[in-house]
Order: structure tokens, then C-alpha cells, then sequence
């Protein structure tokens, strides 16, 4: 394992960790699509299948239990927690899964590597991720008040697939990787998403104001 | 395994 994919997966571990920090911490969940999380619940669900299949490493089969436990339990936060559900941005969070999910899967039925039942729902996985965040960003845009805990968990969300290309170009270098469109488009396209989220995160870091997407 | 198909990464 590269330090690209280390940086990436470990950035990807603290964005998560941050959010069910912010959750337990300020008993608060405003700010937070659930529409992405339950997204994500998806897109694990479907890519961790070969869990019980192929055993790769340590590492690899316990970030899958931890990626797959954490985000249903921040869905469970959101949904079912008495006192985290009522500060749910309920009508802003208006993204219909539908509209990701079935373009998505049909996608995965036509452009994919094998058809089985694995590597569709595994290119399905990866097709979702890239778009998963949109209700996310759309919900931060309509947000007049984005808490720094917000900000910076979708920060740190864009930027492990980021560091997931850097991966890749590694990869197809030093271990004779061939060139797989299917991952690197989609994980090109999941960053390009965030560029302008990027964008304003970092000038109102720099500028040490608040968060605010123009809407 | 076929791991020129990334499916080593998470």
C-alpha cells in the first residue's frame, strides 16, 4: 500500500470520525444530508459484498466493517435518536435518492468489467460515491450557518478521493497497473464535484470567515 | 485475486 491510498483512507476514516464526533458531541445533526449518509449506507453495502468472499488483508477487511458499521449508525443518529432527529434540516434535505440510484444502477448494467453479480453491484458502488455528496452540497448551499465541524467533515470527504487519484497514477506506474476507466472516471468526477466546495473552503479558511456557499 | 481491478481498495 502506497502513501497515497494510506493519506486517502485515513482522511477518509477522519471525515467519518468527525461527523459522529459532531453528532455524540453537540447532540446535533443540522447541516448533515441524510440523503448522502443514507447514499453511503448504499454504496458500502454494495461494494463490501465480497467481504465474505475475498479475504485481502487485516486493514482491508476492518476499514470495510468500520465504514459499513459508522455509516449506519450515523443513518441511525439521524433517523431514530430522539434528540439528534429533531435537528434534522428535514425540509431543506429535498435530493431524491431515486434520481442518483436508478441512473446509477442502470449504468453499472451497461458499462462494467464482468457481468456478475459482484462486479455489477461493485461498479453500481462506485458510479453512486462519485455522486453520492450531491445532496450534501445542495443542502450546504441552501445552509445561511455552516458550523466549521460541517464544513470541514465535507472537506476531508472530497479530498480522500482526491488522494485516491494520486493512488492510482502510483499505481499504474510501479505495479504495471493497466488503465481501469471505470474507477478513475468516476473518482475523477466524485473530486471535480467538490471543486467548488474546495474553492470556498479554502478561501474562507485563509480569510478566517465564515463558510458560505453562494447559492 | 485480481487485483488489477483496484478491488484491494476500499
Amino acid at each position: 500500500m502506497n502513501a497515497f491510498r494510506l493519506a486517502g483512507d485515513m482522511t477518509h476514516l477522519l471525515s467519518i470520525i468527525l461527523l459522529l464526533l459532531k453528532i455524540r458531541a453537540t447532540k446535533s445533526c443540522a447541516g448533515i444530508s441524510l440523503k448522502t449518509q443514507e447514499l453511503y449506507v448504499i454504496v458500502f453495502m454494495s461494494r463490501y459484498l465480497d467481504l465474505f468472499r475475498t479475504y485481502y488483508s487485516l486493514y482491508n477487511s476492518l476499514m470495510k466493517i468500520i465504514f459499513l458499521g459508522t455509516s449506519m449508525c450515523i443513518v441511525w443518529y439521524m433517523r431514530s435518536h430522539k434528540v439528534v432527529r429533531q435537528t434534522y434540516n428535514n425540509d431543506e434535505d429535498t435530493f431524491r435518492h431515486f434520481f442518483l440510484v436508478l441512473p446509477c444502477f442502470v449504468l453499472a448494467l451497461l458499462v462494467h468489467r464482468n457481468f456478475t453479480f459482484i462486479e455489477i453491484l461493485w461498479t453500481f458502488s462506485l458510479y453512486l460515491e462519485s455522486v453520492a455528496i450531491l445532496p450534501q452540497l445542495v443542502l450546504l448551499q441552501k445552509s445561511s450557518n455552516i458550523d466549521n465541524l460541517t464544513g470541514t467533515y465535507v472537506f476531508l470527504l472530497g479530498a480522500y478521493r482526491g488522494l485516491y487519484l494520486f493512488n492510482w497514477v502510483y499505481r499504474f506506474f510501479t505495479e504495471n497497473h493497466r488503465v481501469r476507466w471505470i474507477p478513475w472516471l468516476s473518482g475523477l468526477i466524485q473530486t471535480a464535484i467538490y471543486t467548488d466546495f474546495f474553492y470556498y473552503y479554502i478561501r474562507s479558511w485563509k480569510n478566517r470567515e465564515k463558510l458560505k456557499l453562494p447559492a | 485475486r485480481d487485483f488489477d481491478d483496484y478491488h484491494d481498495e476500499l
